[in-house]
């Protein structure tokens, strides 16, 4: 799974999520990623997340839409992140990640899985990493 | 500070020996979305070309590169959104397409719905002019080499793909 989210210049914040999905999958399955608040989410009042890992897990929590509202309940998008992963993993034992910003261009890429590879650039500063503390 | 754009390439398990490819997709994917926002361009359009750029990296779970299903073929899934409008638009389990992140920006920009499947989704791909293409230039080797893998009933497809528990 891929995906992004971005703030442009005016403030407006959309995301973008796309996948081949899951390994040797039944012919038919679908997971998370085409399902709006699971797969990604993007609202100009709290912000936007496009997330990876397990979608049937990512589905059960609504995962994108999750950290969004811990956003508008006032938590920093890393803070809202790392909540939303914990509860996927500790509520149904599910592993992924995503990457989140705020309208004011606070932004977050965090996992639970061993590794995720990510990058986000601002102020002409590129940023990147994969493994956990990156 | 704006404008800003934040990329994944996935929280699955990257071998070694490919973790510099995915550091590498991810990083130019984000330079390119990165440009058309200083150029003035929307989220939207940043988003999507990020996307897109990781869909042709055969590094990468979509588009080309994708895994396979239990049969061998490649079926994709893909979403948008947009924050100011909350309008969105989404494929799922489509085939023979290179970036079905740009077809479900279709979806949203041409359609009153959220999400067109399968074969209704190939239709309206063709009717917008979408070109398909075969679906071996979607497989790489090292997708066909982890689904002969975990064909086995003794394999575990999702830690392979997933990792063990971080």
């Amino acid at each position: 799974t891929v995906g992004a989210v971005a703030v442009d210049a005016e403030g407006n914040v959309a995301c973008a999520t796309s996948t081949g999905g899951m390994l040797n999958k039944m012919e038919g399955r679908v997971g998370d990623t085409p399902c709006i608040g699971s797969g990604g989410y993007a609202d100009n009042l709290s912000g936007a997340v496009s997330t990876t890992g397990y979608g049937e897990d990512i589905m059960k929590v609504t995962l994108a839409r999750l950290v969004l509202f811990h956003m508008e309940q006032g938590q920093s998008a890393e803070a809202a992140s790392d909540v939303s992963l914990a509860y996927m993993k500790s509520r149904v034992g599910g592993l992924g990640g995503v990457v989140t910003v705020d309208p004011r261009g606070n932004w977050a890429a965090c996992f639970s899985s061993r590794q995720m590879s990510w990058a986000a650039a601002q102020g002409g500063t590129l940023h990147h990493g994969l493994y956990a503390g990156e | 500070m704006l404008p800003l754009v934040v990329v994944h390439g996935g929280a699955g398990h990257v071998p070694k020996e490919r973790s510099e490819n995915s550091a590498m997709g991810v990083c130019s994917a984000t330079q390119a979305a990165y440009r058309i926002l200083q150029d003035g361009g929307s989220s939207m359009d940043a988003v999507v070309e990020a996307v897109t750029r990781l869909e042709n990296n055969p590094f990468f779970n979509a588009g080309c590169g994708s895994v396979l299903n239990v049969k061998g073929d490649v079926e994709m899934d893909a979403i948008v959104m947009d924050g100011r409008t909350l309008a969105s638009g989404a494929v799922s389990a489509v085939r023979n397409i290179a970036n079905p992140v740009q077809l479900a920006r279709l979806v949203m920009d041409k359609t009153s719905h959220a999400c067109l499947t399968a074969e209704g989704a190939s239709q309206f791909a063709r009717s917008m002019g979408v070109v398909e293409v075969p679906q071996e230039s979607l497989i790489t080797e090292y997708a066909r080499m982890r689904w002969r893998n975990n064909l086995e009933p003794s394999a575990n497809p999702v830690e392979c793909q997933m990792g063990k528990m971080g």
